[in-house]
């Protein structure tokens, strides 16, 4: 999964 | 994505609003702090490169797209406001005001993104020193207002919801471990070390800014 995926928060 | 959520993001959108109002509508951007307005544009680059990663294999959530057009909104806001601070209104900034030592800041942060991280690859540890960096970033902006001792009421406006902001993301975090067992040690640590720091602002914009003072340190 990517890094994007996994941190879904901003 | 919860009501927590998205209120803080929106507060953090009015944040850089009344910024950017800010400055154009003194035409000056005096109080702010360009090292502060520096380590958020790093902050984002850092945590957002994902924006440059492939979208193809993502399955593709109204979620995916707001995170992504916020982000593009967030380091292009960023990198905006550096270039009113350095180009536009570069006669209106006091460097003199505005010394403190961020690259302490940038190499402790890079140290612990090194040292505690959840995956220790090139995207991760970025996204990790981000996390690290935010926390600390307000730091050149509150020393600078300690300097000067007052500040503008609308830059005290800002600096609210910049950290109202994420004491919001608090309660986010609070529903989300309820809700969905979500745990994001790192990011829970830092953001309660990144509230905190707003301590003190925030009792004297409580007692003199809500109450129609100008917001002078005691």
């Amino acid at each position: 999964t990517s890094t994007g995926d996994k941190h879904d928060e901003l | 994505m919860n009501v927590f959520r998205i209120s803080a993001d929106l507060l953090h959108l009015l944040s850089i609003f009344i910024l950017l109002l800010k400055m154009q509508k003194t035409r000056s951007v005096a109080g702010i702090s360009f090292k502060t307005q520096l380590l958020y544009t790093i902050v984002f680059i850092a945590r957002y490169l994902d924006l440059f990663e492939s979208h193809a294999e993502k399955s593709f959530e109204l979620v995916t797209l707001y995170n992504i057009v916020m982000k593009i909104i967030f380091i292009s806001s960023s990198v905006y406001t550096l270039y009113l601070m350095k180009k536009k209104f570069r006669a209106t900034y006091d460097p003199n005001t505005d010394t403190f030592r961020i690259e302490y800041l940038l190499a402790l942060c890079l140290f612990l993104a090194l040292m505690f991280n959840y995956r220790f690859t090139v995207m991760e540890v970025l996204w990790t020193f981000s996390i690290y960096l935010e926390a600390v970033a307000i730091l050149p902006q509150l020393f600078m207002l300690s300097r000067t001792g007052e500040a503008e009421t609308i830059t005290t406006h800002y600096l609210f919801a910049l950290g109202f902001y994420r004491a919001i993301y608090l309660l986010n975090w609070i529903w989300r471990f309820h809700m969905e067992d979500y745990v994001d040690w790192i990011v829970w640590i830092s953001g309660a070390v990144q509230t905190a720091l707003y301590s003190d602002f925030f009792y004297i914009y409580y007692k003199k800014v809500l109450h129609g003072e100008k917001f002078v340190l005691p």
